[in-house]
């Protein structure tokens, strides 16, 4: 289910995944963290280029289905969009 | 799991059974196709710089394909980036030891658009904990069940309890927010347990937490990359930051990591000296890595 909320403060959120998940097998704590700097700053980004920010959501989305999470919501900053996912 | 798009970095943490690394073919394809960023070069992508991490996990065994082993997952990682060096951090044997993959960062990209050269701070702090106390870890327990209809204009309840454990627990003030800047959270209560939280000050400064309670296996994790100091005005250090984190989860086990890209920050000092003589920790290990132009510290505490 991907829609928008306008109604929240969440940017997204996806109601229906949110009550159906179950995190009964989720036995794993220690997580993966992957950090990724394609330039050093935002300054440093070729003039005129869009960003990774102007990357659709549903790409991200499509994404995300390769590292077996799901976006439960999502909220955009100024500067920063910072998605909340499954598991 | 969380992930972090900035305009220039990405940042995703993801926990469980998750194949984070089988994202990267689509993600530079993707950044290719979409934004014209083509970092490859000579059949392998060199972007500004790559960072992965993990410590070690409880059960390798369920983890899907390269995740069950490091070095799999380091073979992987050099069939993208040509640049990269892998290390293990902390004692070998030990079952909360630490693997860090990194690149070497692209200084040619750097100028190669005129961006600014003048050399801005980036630190992360990452506090890994284990045997959180009973009735620290029962706070992330809830009681309603998955599955239940869903209303169109109801209550979203994962939410909904997410954001009343984050007050509760008092997550929501790890940090001193002297310079009264925007402050957002996203949080979510699991069912029938787990927490997860992203944390958002000024728009581009977060820390992200990743709870679960689970007796035998109970665990949590703490991220940031806020720049305590300025944040608090200097009333706040990044000690002070972690005896919070501690006081809400207590675990018998908590390893630190602290990532700095100067040298002369104050917190890479004060988190070596300060955390000597912790009330309730004996320091076991306490490591200083230098990693091309980032220093690491790694410090591993066991409950006396």
């Amino acid at each position: 289910t991907v829609s928008m909320d306008e109604k929240s403060s969440h940017t997204y959120i996806d109601r229906e995944l949110s009550a159906n998940l179950d995190s009964t097998d989720a036995f794993e704590g220690p997580e993966k963290l992957l950090e990724i700097w394609f330039f050093k700053n935002a300054n440093s980004i070729p003039p005129k280029s869009k960003t990774l920010r102007s990357i659709e959501f549903k790409i991200w989305v499509r994404l995300l289905q390769l590292v077996k999470c799901q976006v439960l919501s999502m909220k955009q900053t100024e500067k920063m969009d910072a998605f909340l996912l499954s598991e | 799991s969380s992930l972090f798009v900035f305009d220039h970095k990405l940042t995703l943490k993801t926990c469980g059974t998750t194949t984070t690394l089988f994202c990267l073919e689509e993600l530079f394809r993707t950044v290719r196709d979409h934004l014209g960023w083509n970092f490859c070069l000579q059949g392998k992508i060199n972007p500004y710089k790559v960072f992965y991490s993990r410590r070690c996990f409880m059960f390798p065994k369920k983890q899907q394909g390269i995740h069950q082993n490091w070095d799999d997952e380091t073979h992987y990682l050099d069939q993208f980036f040509s640049k990269g060096k892998s290390y293990l951090v902390g004692r070998l044997g030990q079952t909360s030891h630490w693997n860090l993959y990194v690149t070497e960062t692209n200084k040619e990209l750097e100028a190669q658009y005129g961006g600014t050269n003048e050399e801005e701070d980036d630190e992360t702090l990452e506090i890994l904990m284990t045997g959180l106390g009973p009735a620290k870890a029962a706070q992330f327990v809830t009681t309603r069940e998955p599955g239940q209809p869903v209303e169109s204009d109801g209550e979203d309840e994962g939410h909904d309890l997410g954001f009343r454990v984050t007050q509760q627990t008092q997550l929501d003030q790890v940090y001193e927010n002297v310079k009264n800047v925007s402050f957002q959270q996203d949080a979510f209560a699991f069912t029938p347990c787990g927490y997860s939280s992203n944390l958002v000050l000024d728009h581009e400064y977060f820390y992200t937490l990743h709870v679960t309670p689970e007796v035998g296996w109970s665990y949590a994790s703490f991220e940031s990359n806020v720049p305590v100091r300025d944040m608090s005005c200097g009333t706040q250090d990044n000690v002070n930051v972690m005896e919070r984190v501690l006081g809400v989860f207590q675990p018998s086990d908590f390893c630190l990591t602290f990532f700095s890209r100067d040298f002369a920050n104050d917190n890479f000092d004060k988190l070596g000296k300060h955390t000597q003589n912790l009330s309730n920790y004996i320091r076991r290990d306490k490591i200083v890595y230098d990693l091309d132009d980032y220093q690491l510290l790694y410090l591993r505490f066991e409950r006396k």
